[in-house]
């Protein structure tokens, strides 16, 4: 392997990229997977994450373009050079683009665009090119390379680890792994049957679902979630988070975690957090909620903790009297422990595990049990 | 004069030779240097690559270098700009 002269890298490890327009070779959310499952390939054996942008200046903005395209490199049509990138860096640097006048495709019977965006990618985070016929960071696009079950050669994880260093988790890994450990690294993915979530709140007419250092963004105008960082967003903000809710009035999102909540507005979270969760009028005895939502109309919070709630009244901030009581008492057919609630359409929605109970506060009953992720467009 | 079939195609290697060095080893642009087939620093430049994408090393542009040549690859250099 080798990293360009002088050996540029970046300095950070969390990166944005952009997909700044599409080919009408592929579906987008084709072209969205290919650059996705590349990012994955080196994601996995570095500490670098990545999240998208949607516009104005990312680290890495991908493109499509023919011949002369405004770098000094135009392309030279069908064949020979199929994409570029440049060593990290500002504006231009880190960019990759892509030819359009190749046949772009998912399979192997064009030019595969996972492979070059993966190969690109390397040379976007320092990588030049390799002698190593088997690596993917050697020059010529190799169209036989197995894609199904594609895997970095050792000659391109020692050439990017020697840039960044090896993945958090594998330095607490024990030589012999033991058990699999969660490597913390993992990406949760949306449709996974099994996803449950650490919480979920609203933000300006937008939902935030929160799972370990990530959290998708839907909005009622794109069915389809983005995905990112917590850090991305608010990098003081911890990961693997208890709870979380807005109150409209306020225009404020509070986050638990532990015995701590932070009050944040737009993404600048507010100074004077944290604060102990005690200062809420919570008992000693509560060391950490596991859920809660707050009911715009009665302007009322809901905290969830184990099998028991509390009720906080937002116009006098204080909790109420006579709580906590049982959620089995005002919440029949939800079965503790909540993981996180959600208020819309006049339910409130209880996630727990992978299931999802809609209750009608009204009818004081569960009227539909779903999966849990049935909110991401699954 | 007309240049014959394999004259043509000699010139076309050249070509193609002299365009993928100057792309991806560094070869500075200067037609004359090509012309002259023993130009010592055309033959380095020839191994060089040879060496970087595991051909056999001769300095001449055989068949399986042509070849090479003509297959599609990522347009970044293989020698530091």
């Amino acid at each position: 392997f080798s990293s360009f002269p002088g050996m540029p890298k970046w300095r950070k490890t969390h990166l944005t990229y952009r997909i700044v327009n599409y080919t009408p070779d592929l579906p987008r959310d084709a072209v969205d997977s290919a650059i996705e499952k590349a990012l994955k390939v080196w994601e996995e054996v570095t500490p670098l994450t990545f999240s998208r942008m949607y516009e104005g200046e990312a680290d890495i903005m991908i493109s499509f373009a023919v011949k002369e395209h405004g770098d000094f490199y135009p392309f030279d049509g069908p064949g020979h050079s199929l994409a570029h990138a440049y060593p990290p860096g500002p504006g231009l640097y880190g960019d990759i683009h892509f030819d359009d006048d190749e046949k772009w495709t998912e399979d192997a019977s064009g030019t595969n665009l996972f492979l070059v965006a993966a190969h690109e990618l390397g040379h976007s985070l320092g990588l030049f090119h390799s002698a190593n016929t088997e690596a993917l960071m050697y020059p010529l696009y190799n169209s036989l390379t197995e894609l199904a079950q594609f895997r970095l050669s050792q000659d391109d994880v020692n050439g990017i680890q020697s840039l960044y260093g090896p993945p958090p988790a594998s330095t607490e890994e024990p030589l012999v792994p033991t058990k699999s450990v969660p490597s913390g690294s993992e990406m949760p993915a949306k449709c996974d049957p099994a996803l449950s979530f650490d919480a979920i709140s609203t933000l300006r007419g937008e939902y935030l679902f929160f799972k370990d250092r990530y959290f998708w963004r839907r909005s009622h105008w794109n069915p389809e979630p983005e995905f990112h960082l917590i850090s991305a967003f608010w990098p003081s903000l911890p990961s693997y988070l208890d709870a979380a809710y807005e109150v409209n009035s306020r225009d404020t999102v509070f986050i638990f975690k532990g015995n701590e909540f932070w009050a944040i507005r737009g993404n600048e979270v507010q100074a004077g957090y944290p604060r102990g969760i005690h200062t809420l009028g919570f008992p000693p005895t509560i060391r950490k909620i596991d859920a809660a939502v707050s009911d715009k109309e009665k302007k009322k919070t809901y905290f969830f903790a184990e099998d028991k709630y509390w009720r906080f009244d937002e116009n006098s901030q204080s909790m109420e009297q006579g709580f906590p009581r049982l959620i089995a008492d005002d919440f029949p057919g939800v079965e503790p422990k909540v993981d996180a609630v959600l208020q819309a359409f006049g339910f409130f929605y209880f996630f727990s595990g992978s299931s999802q109970f809609e209750f009608d506060p009204n009818a004081r009953m569960v009227t539909h049990i779903l999966k849990s992720n049935s909110w991401l467009h699954c | 004069y007309p240049l014959s079939g394999a004259a043509k195609e000699e010139d076309s290697n050249r070509d193609l030779a002299q365009q993928y060095l100057e792309k991806y080893y560094n070869l500075e642009k200067d037609v004359k240097q090509f012309r002259r087939k023993d130009s010592n620093l055309i033959v380095k430049k020839i191994q060089g690559m040879q060496k970087f994408l595991g051909l056999e090393v001769t300095g001449k542009l055989d068949t399986d270098t042509l070849e090479v040549m003509r297959k599609p690859r990522c347009g970044v250099p293989d020698v530091g700009h």
